[in-house]
């Protein structure tokens, strides 16, 4: 179906549930010693509802894909400049998302990647399935992510051009999809620097992001010209630049009630100085606390 | 005082302080105790890319008669904690309960192969209270 309800999550954060693909064997350990294997009830309550929350959610659910090894760099790198090593939001963040996702496009539409190496213009079909996206996660942007094969040596620098089209099915029509609508424009950057290119689509996908929609099909069409554009001819300039097919990342800000909000803590903070001592600071001297922080604070400003 | 008179003289105590003390805190007394796991303890590790570890934190200990200016707890606590001793044990003393958290930053692996970071909310204790 082109849009369909999605799902509210469950209350269980979904990062805590057990993959388990046979219903009835329980987690590996989760498993009673065999004394009291029958004992399923002595369960600590959180395991049992990871366990029943595990079966439920992955009824007959497809093993796991790998993610794309590049994607995954890029989002561990994303992870380090957004937390502390104890996993904790860093504090000095401003940004407003609390959910950042990262999708390949599907596999079966990239047939069109065998033309790449001929060196001719860079287009490619994608199709991005979004059904992770949870009904509660609103869109703040959408970035087109390019990674470069940095093995390939690149005379830097470059001037891209980037033309995007939206493909529409017209399921009642059963014409050929057409582009409903496509933008094009160009970026100047230096490859040597560069291992990534983020392209903003944000105005582009919204529409189609905020109707729930949940396949997204676009052409991309990528050239590079090499080197000094004006000395290089159309022809000989664009040469193939080593582009894997880009990722789609959707900055979103998830409002259910297991996320954290990062504006409650600014506020909750900002309030903090005129906020009456809590009674039951017991072991820290909360005046000491206040003034430790005030003289911090001027000492960054200094 | 009729009890003080006959008993013999007891030990006189360091300081009151100390002798009240015992009154006030008990010696097992509600605080937040460390617990740090790994996610490959629970085989979560499959698809919790980061972090690798993580400190949940938990609160233990008893509740003392006076919480309310220690935790900082309700009136609701004190009059519980009263219940208890003096109308019907079968009431339960206050619990030692995180009052406070942190939230953690997780990096995982959906099922279809996308990767998604997700900031949760109250992951980690941070303050215990008697509630």
């Amino acid at each position: 179906p082109h849009s369909r309800e999605r799902t509210v999550p469950e209350k269980i954060p979904a990062f805590l549930v057990a993959p388990e693909d046979n219903p009835h064997r329980i987690h590996p350990l989760l498993r009673l010693p065999k004394g009291v294997r029958r004992g399923y009830a002595l369960l600590p309550p959180l395991l049992k509802v990871l366990s029943e929350q595990g079966r439920r959610d992955w009824q007959g659910a497809a093993p796991r894909l790998r993610p794309d090894s590049r994607a995954l760099r890029y989002m561990k790198r994303l992870y380090k400049m957004s937390a502390t090593k104890e996993g904790i939001p860093k504090a000095n963040k401003s940004h407003l998302y609390n959910t950042v996702r990262l999708f390949t496009p599907c596999s079966e539409c990239q047939h069109r990647h065998g033309e790449l190496r001929r060196g001719d213009l860079h287009s490619v079909d994608l199709l991005f399935n979004l059904d992770r996206v949870t009904a509660l996660e609103h869109l703040l942007k959408s970035v087109l992510l390019y990674s470069f094969d940095t093995s390939v040596p690149v005379p830097s620098p470059a001037t891209c051009t980037c033309h995007l089209s939206i493909k529409e099915y017209d399921f009642s029509s059963q014409v050929c999809p057409s582009a409903s609508h496509s933008v094009a424009f160009s970026l100047h950057f230096e490859f040597r620097k560069r291992r990534w290119v983020e392209i903003d689509v944000t105005s582009f996908l919204q529409p189609l992001i905020a109707t729930n929609r949940r396949n997204i099909h676009m052409a991309v069409n990528f050239t590079c010209l090499l080197g000094d554009a004006q000395r290089n001819t159309e022809q000989e300039g664009s040469r193939n630049v080593a582009l894997v097919p880009p990722s789609l990342l959707l900055y979103l800000n998830d409002t259910s009630e297991q996320a954290y909000h990062r504006r409650n803590s600014l506020r909750h903070r900002r309030r903090s100085p005129g906020r009456p001592v809590q009674r039951d600071a017991p072991l820290a001297d909360a005046l000491g606390t206040e003034n430790a922080q005030s003289k911090r604070a001027s000492r960054r400003r200094r | 005082e009729q009890g003080l008179q006959d008993a013999p003289a007891a030990a006189a105590p360091r300081n009151l302080s100390d002798y009240f003390k015992q009154f006030l805190f008990p010696q097992n007394e509600c605080e937040l105790h460390n617990f740090r796991l790994s996610f490959s303890q629970l085989q979560w590790d499959k698809w919790i890319i980061a972090p690798h570890r993580y400190s949940p934190q938990y609160c233990k200990g008893d509740c003392p008669r006076a919480a309310g200016h220690r935790y900082g707890s309700p009136v609701h606590t004190m009059v519980q904690n009263i219940i208890y001793e003096k109308l019907d044990a079968s009431v339960p003393r206050p619990s030692c309960v995180p009052a406070a958290y942190s939230p953690l930053s997780v990096l995982t692996i959906e099922p279809d192969g996308s990767i998604v970071y997700k900031e949760y909310e109250d992951m980690i204790a941070t303050k215990c209270t008697c509630r």
